[in-house]
């Protein structure tokens, strides 16, 4: 990451991230707000779908389509 | 096959969210990858906006698995709480849009504070409400304009991303663009007479301060971080030594000739009319140069060289600081510049733990005589990008060579986001390379 990170320790044991098998969960007993709602839908843009990312965010409008319409597998292949 | 999925991500947050980000704010996260749940837990909405940002670094693309992350534990917070961006669109205008992209960008780098540096000589392209002629007339054109719509926009735009706007209304000098319509500029002299030229705002008429009063009350209600930037740098008195009635004014206050007491004078009465609004004010560090007595919670920002020495001398004073002098990333130069930016440290001066801790961060500036839409992305990034880990990251991360394949992969992502970083080290390549 960058920047780098206080502390951190990683191994090789390696975990699959799936579009269509990842999601983000907001703890039972976790505070929330829109803040935290709209940061996780734009990361899981972000992570996945990083090529029309910043359209989207720019001008919703103009990707919304592609976003939608993309069957999420052909992008898993991208 | 028989690679486990990371399934999901689980976000706690301690705290009730913020509205806005502070100065004071907790941006610090722990992630932990260690099964197909990982785990995210945060203070505060900002530390999570910090690690889900962190998350998405985790996360490559892997030939096999299409995209993976590694098992992985990360204890994280920021070395400075202040670690900024100034950009300049008064020499030149620049689009709400690009402002928006460079709000992203430095979200992907962790900054967290846009210093809009929005009007100065050349042009103003704020619509104030109450006083809609200064960009009327003070603008390049009707189009080069921030409605407040457009301000009200990028303010939001910011916060969703933890990131504070500090908004930099800069006077006594830099001040020709506001004078247009507005009678509040000194008037200059040669030989006895006006010579149609304009100098700083005129400290020696009232009609200056009740116009200040009521434009930073307007500036206090539409930006809602409770800093205010009053700049106060680089005045020049050549025009009030000339002007007859500032000489009267100069005699009557029993200043001499000493026109840096003026400038003390006017610099006191803007921090006290400011201060009023309730806010808190940053100022270029010429107002404490010039003995301004300030609010204790201000912050000076050093942009002067040998910056040790007007760290030590301004830490001294007891002040909040913050390091520009070493980051104006607008002087560009043919290779690795960004070592240099690297290898400064906010730190690097003599003082005791006290002074040490009253160093709240520093910015990178982006001064726009010869940048715009066009350029100020890809000459800002990643090189930002530097000041943003000497920011954020333990003192001892000083290695430029130890940086270099990491910062080659940030600017990749950059670009993979969308993002047109340059090339900063030299011939290389990206997997997905910048064709927008």
């Amino acid at each position: 990451p960058w920047p780098q990170p206080q502390a951190i320790h990683t191994t090789p044991q390696q975990y699959g991230v799936h579009p269509a098998a990842f999601h983000f969960l907001v703890n039972q007993t976790s505070q929330t707000c829109d803040l935290l709602t709209s940061a996780l839908d734009r990361y899981y843009k972000l992570i996945f779908y990083p090529y029309s990312y910043l359209n989207y965010i720019l001008d919703p409008e103009s990707v919304i389509d592609e976003i939608k319409d993309k069957p999420k597998k052909t992008l898993f292949d991208l | 096959r028989d690679t486990p999925l990371l399934k999901r991500l689980n976000v706690y947050i301690q705290e009730p969210c913020e509205q806005y980000p502070t100065l004071e704010s907790d941006e610090s996260y722990t992630i932990v990858v260690t099964s197909d749940s990982a785990v995210l837990e945060a203070v505060s909405i900002w530390g999570a906006i910090r690690g889900l940002e962190t998350f998405s670094h985790l996360i490559y693309p892997d030939d096999n698995l299409g995209l993976a992350i590694n098992q992985t534990t990360i204890i994280d917070f920021p070395r400075f709480q202040h670690r900024g961006l100034l950009l300049d669109t008064s020499r030149h205008f620049i689009s709400i849009k690009t402002l928006k992209i460079n709000l992203e960008a430095m979200s992907n780098s962790k900054m967290n504070v846009f210093h809009f540096h929005i009007v100065d000589d050349q042009s103003f392209p704020y619509e104030s409400r109450s006083f809609p002629d200064l960009s009327g007339a003070g603008a390049y054109n009707q189009d080069h304009v921030y409605s407040q719509e457009d301000i009200a926009s990028l303010i939001e735009f910011a916060r969703q991303r933890g990131i504070r706007v500090v908004v930099e209304f800069d006077s006594p000098g830099h001040t020709q663009s506001w004078g247009r319509v507005i009678d509040i500029l000194t008037h200059c002299y040669s030989g006895g007479k006006p010579n149609n030229e304009f100098g700083p705002m005129d400290p020696s008429r009232n009609s200056t301060f009740n116009f200040l009063k009521k434009m930073f009350s307007e500036v206090a209600t539409v930006f809602p971080d409770h800093y205010v930037h009053l700049g106060g740098d680089e005045v020049d008195f050549d025009c009030w030594r000339s002007n007859p009635d500032v000489q009267a004014f100069m005699k009557q206050m029993g200043f001499g000739n000493d026109y840096s007491l003026l400038e003390q004078y006017y610099m006191q009465k803007v921090v006290d009319i400011v201060g009023s609004t309730g806010k808190g004010y940053a100022v270029w560090q010429e107002i404490i140069d010039n003995n301004v007595t300030v609010k204790a919670d201000t912050v000076v920002e050093v942009w002067k060289d040998p910056y040790p020495d007007e760290l030590a001398r301004v830490t001294k004073l007891g002040y909040r600081t913050l390091l520009s002098t070493c980051w104006y990333l607008n002087y560009i130069s043919y290779g690795k510049d960004w070592v240099n930016y690297y290898k400064c440290d906010p730190h690097n001066f003599a003082g005791t733990d006290a002074q040490k801790k009253l160093v709240v961060g520093g910015e990178a500036c982006m001064w726009g005589e010869f940048i715009d839409a066009t350029n100020v992305i890809t000459t800002t990034w990643p090189r930002a990008a530097t000041v943003a880990e000497r920011l954020w990251s333990a003192a001892n991360v000083t290695d430029p060579n130890a940086a270099t394949p990491r910062l080659e992969e940030h600017r990749c992502r950059y670009l993979r986001r969308g993002i047109p970083a340059a090339p900063v080290n030299g011939p290389s390549y990206c997997d997905f390379e910048f064709n927008r």
